[in-house]
């Protein structure tokens, strides 16, 4: 089988990261109308919740989709997301 | 751990397999059972009590499920997606599913690779269902990715507080351990009935005797009671007040199959913690096949590990003591290595361990070993001398002559580093303490009679140090630490006491130093070593 390319890390990624609380889901560009440059915007967010996770997962910090990550990604885990959605809503600091 | 917002009103919840989706590859007692002891882990450590009820209506309801099903959520098959639960709340609120199509292990061995302990899991899952979201704290039973679970498992400190934070603790019923006798020999799996007519399969461990709640009126909701004071007539390896282990031994009808034997006038139903009704053998004829040295299990006590170890107490009328570690400080009467701001949260450190103390005072649970914290720090550590955080946000830990470096709790490559790499002499021992000056940003450290103004950027201290101490006035020689607290004023401690530092004068605001454990550990002044001194 052909080496998946990078879009398809990138859309497995983004699936996850959805999933599990990291990225908005959704194409963001509809968010950002304000942006001049809304592909950077999403570049920058899709980069901020790759670092996220992997702080979260305890896999060094590189905002990159790197082989830790994958691995990562592929673990067993629960199904619930690790940033709960109404936090990003309603965004009340949830005590910890 | 992370505290969702949402949870139980009452403490006493009732919890049931769904009559509707049931495992299709496990056996069902066996999975209630596994269920039932995964509810025990969050009851011993707060509060909560469980009973199973055979009802959907229950207030925690465990289904098993394949992809999609009726939720949000759908399984992924045999995939990286095990299970999920929902936060407490009524209807599906507390419910917890389970991927059907997972391998799902009841006893799970060490070479199940491809296997999925549901006890693992499920002690997650039943995180959600009380109230708790994930932890980034790798170990800790709310890290969403699956880690297994140990042989000796103990509950993890950051799971018992945030339980306990929600919950409150357990309350200590100091009568209500009995000794708990760790199985040598593999346990033998008998074949019981017990009275709701079911057939459970369970593992019986070694029988343990033990005696009628004789004063009902004064325990009305105890089981047990100890023996009386002077058991003259009782054989002499008797301990005079024995230590039971918590209730989970007598009340569980899986570990320790129980009948209820309403005639006897001392024993009524208890309130069980889990299902199954409570019998109480005939007192006191019954010979126990109770060993000559009950083991007092202590499961924080790092000495419990081997369980092969004998333990005999010099004198058998001797309680055991709870042991703790010689060098576990008193939080109210000690002095500190270090004290540092870290992440806006006070760090206090001593010998082995440390305080944690944020907006609301100090953690529960602690002081923890600092090797929790950060476990890349050496497992024999005895100690550290200096801790401060860099306006790079990572976090310096000075051990004798080296420096580590941390990134949050990750140890950055390359390090420990030794003194000498930052432009300290090679006689330098060790640090008395650093910090990042608020008067002028640089950083100090700080060692006997001297210290040093340390350029973050270069990475060694200026040419023109090492400066003599009595620069800064009234501290003297051989600081324990010093630090910028919140309100940009430097502190500088040393034994139990601490002063106030004038910045602009160069000196501190009071001559004398004042008490460190009532000003920063919040403890009562009466508690706090006043007799010692602390000049």
């Amino acid at each position: 089988r052909s080496r998946p390319t990078r879009s398809a890390h990138h859309e497995s990624a983004r699936g996850y990261l959805e999933t599990f609380g990291y990225l908005k889901k959704g194409r963001p560009e509809v968010g950002n109308l304000l942006l001049v440059d809304s592909e950077q915007a999403y570049e920058d967010d899709f980069r901020i919740a790759i670092k996220t996770l992997q702080e979260f997962g305890g896999i060094p910090v590189t905002g990159e989709i790197d082989e830790a990550t994958k691995a990562l990604m592929k673990q067993k885990r629960c199904g619930r997301p690790d940033r709960e959605e109404d936090e990003e809503q309603h965004g009340h600091r949830r005590k910890r | 751990f992370a505290v969702q917002g949402e949870k139980w009103k009452h403490t006493n919840l009732t919890w049931s397999l769904s009559s509707v989706r049931r495992p299709s590859q496990l056996d069902p007692y066996g999975t209630r059972s596994v269920l039932s002891r995964a509810l025990d882990v969050w009851a011993q450590a707060s509060r909560l009590t469980f009973t199973e009820v055979n009802s959907d209506d229950a207030d925690i309801v465990v289904s098993f499920a394949k992809r999609y099903h009726d939720d949000a959520y759908p399984f992924d098959g045999r995939g990286s997606i095990l299970a999920h639960a929902f936060f407490p709340g009524s209807g599906r609120g507390g419910d917890a599913h389970f991927d059907d199509d997972e391998l799902w292990l009841l006893q799970p061995r060490d070479d199940d690779e491809d296997g999925t302990s549901l006890f693992a899991v499920a002690v997650h899952e039943f995180g959600h269902s009380l109230g708790l979201s994930h932890s980034s704290v790798k170990g800790a039973l709310m890290f969403p990715w699956y880690q297994g679970i140990q042989p000796n498992f103990v509950l993890p400190e950051d799971d018992r507080n945030g339980i306990q934070q929600m919950y409150g603790p357990k309350t200590s019923n100091k009568w209500a351990r009995i000794p708990y006798y760790r199985p040598q020999e593999p346990p033998q799996t008998t074949t019981t009935t017990t009275t709701t007519t079911t057939t459970t399969t369970t593992t019986r461990k070694p029988y343990i005797h033990h005696h009628h709640n004789r004063h009902p009126e004064r325990y009305p909701n105890r089981a047990y009671t100890p023996y009386p004071r002077t058991p003259s007539r009782y054989p002499s390896y008797y301990p005079e007040r024995p230590y039971y282990p918590d209730r989970r031994h007598y009340n569980t009808s899986d570990d320790h199959p129980r009948r209820t034997n309403h005639h006897h006038p001392y024993s009524r139903p208890t309130e069980t913690t889990t299902h199954g009704t409570t019998y109480r053998p005939r007192y006191p004829h019954v010979r126990p096949e109770y060993p000559t040295n009950p083991r007092p299990h202590y499961p924080n006590d790092p000495s419990q590990d081997n369980p092969r170890k004998p333990y005999y107490p010099e004198k058998t009328t001797q309680r055991p003591t709870t042991t703790t570690p010689s060098d576990k400080p008193d939080t109210c009467d000690t002095s500190y290595d270090a004290v540092a701001l870290i992440r806006g949260e006070l760090f206090i450190f001593k010998n082995r361990y440390h305080w944690r103390i944020g907006a609301r005072g100090r953690y529960s649970g602690y002081p923890m070993e600092i090797t929790r914290m950060w476990s890349s720090l050496p497992k024999n550590l005895t100690h550290v001398d200096a801790v401060y955080e860099r306006p790079d946000r990572k976090i310096a830990i000075f051990i004798g002559k080296e420096l580590y470096l941390f990134d949050s709790q990750y140890l950055l490559p390359g390090y420990p580093k030794p003194l000498r790499t930052f432009g300290l002499p090679e006689s330098l021992e060790k640090l008395d303490a650093a910090m990042v000056w608020g008067h002028n940003g640089n950083t100090y450290f700080y060692s006997g009679t001297m210290y040093w103004k340390y350029d973050e950027e270069k990475g060694r201290v200026d040419y023109d140090y090492p400066r003599n101490m009595a620069m800064w006035k009234g501290v003297g020689n051989n600081i324990d630490s010093v630090f910028q607290w919140k309100d940009g004023k430097t502190y500088f401690f040393k034994g139990k006491g601490f002063w106030k530092f004038n910045d602009l004068q160069m000196q501190v605001e009071n001559e004398r130093p004042s008490l460190s454990a009532s000003f920063w550990m919040g403890c009562p002044v009466e508690r706090t070593g006043r007799r010692a001194g602390y000049r």
